[in-house]
């Protein structure tokens, strides 16, 4: 589902 | 950092700085439903819960303390100060209604079934329907202080804004998360009755009254 495994946004 | 993420984030801290001015200032928390306060304080703690294991950049640790401590400021304010102020029976709401349906789908539709993801998950299905006991108190009462208003109105913008950072961020980096865009698009589609009476009413002058 995500690209990424941190979650930069708030 | 794009500038529709900025305001996103400019308008939540707005929002917030609002509400806390409001019962402040009237030393009262009338029209103010905690059931959504006590809501948005389980977002903000079981989100970033982060904080601990993975730094990002003193902007996003610094505004995750905020969100967190306003909140729990928000609380103190409304179950403790200004208990007497607290509207508890028009905060009807049900939130296990909601507490319960959000950890379920978190445990089903998730980025990785680890303790911190599910939570963070939960958190991001919470929030986008974490204002229904405020909007449910509106609703009940029929109208809103006009600072009690101005302080949905940002609220709701925070998410709509985040829409287009997702957007942006799309074309510009490739960068998506389908669960945030899902549960962002929901979050800001239950303001739109409230976006509407904001736009015709509040910000003509008139008092937010719902017709009877």
């Amino acid at each position: 589902f995500s690209d990424e495994d941190d979650h930069d946004e708030l | 950092m794009n500038i529709f993420r900025l305001a996103g984030d400019l308008s939540h801290l707005l929002a917030i700085i609002l509400l806390l001015i409001k019962i402040w200032k009237t030393r009262s928390c009338a029209g103010i439903s905690g059931k959504s306060q006590i809501l948005f304080a389980i977002v903000y703690v079981s989100r970033y819960l982060d904080l601990v294991t993975t730094f990002i950049s003193v902007y996003n640790t610094f505004m995750k303390l905020v969100f967190i401590s306003t909140s729990v400021a928000t609380i103190y304010l409304m179950y403790v100060k200004f208990k007497a102020t607290y509207d508890h029976n028009h905060d009807s709401f049900r939130i296990e209604f909601l507490l319960v349906p959000c950890f379920l789908l978190a445990l089903l539709i998730n980025n990785a079934f680890t303790p911190l993801e599910i939570l963070w998950t939960f958190s991001i299905y919470l929030e986008a329907v974490a204002i229904l006991p405020q909007l449910f108190l509106v609703s009940k009462t029929g109208e809103a202080e006009s600072i009690t208003s101005h302080y949905l109105f940002a609220l709701g913008s925070y998410r709509a804004l985040y829409l287009l950072n997702w957007i942006y961020r799309y074309y510009a980096e490739g960068h998506y998360d389908l669960i945030a865009i899902f549960a962002g698009a929901i979050q800001t589609i239950l303001y739109c009755d409230f976006f509407y009476l904001y736009i015709t009413k509040v910000l003509k002058g008139k008092k937010l009254q719902l017709p009877a």
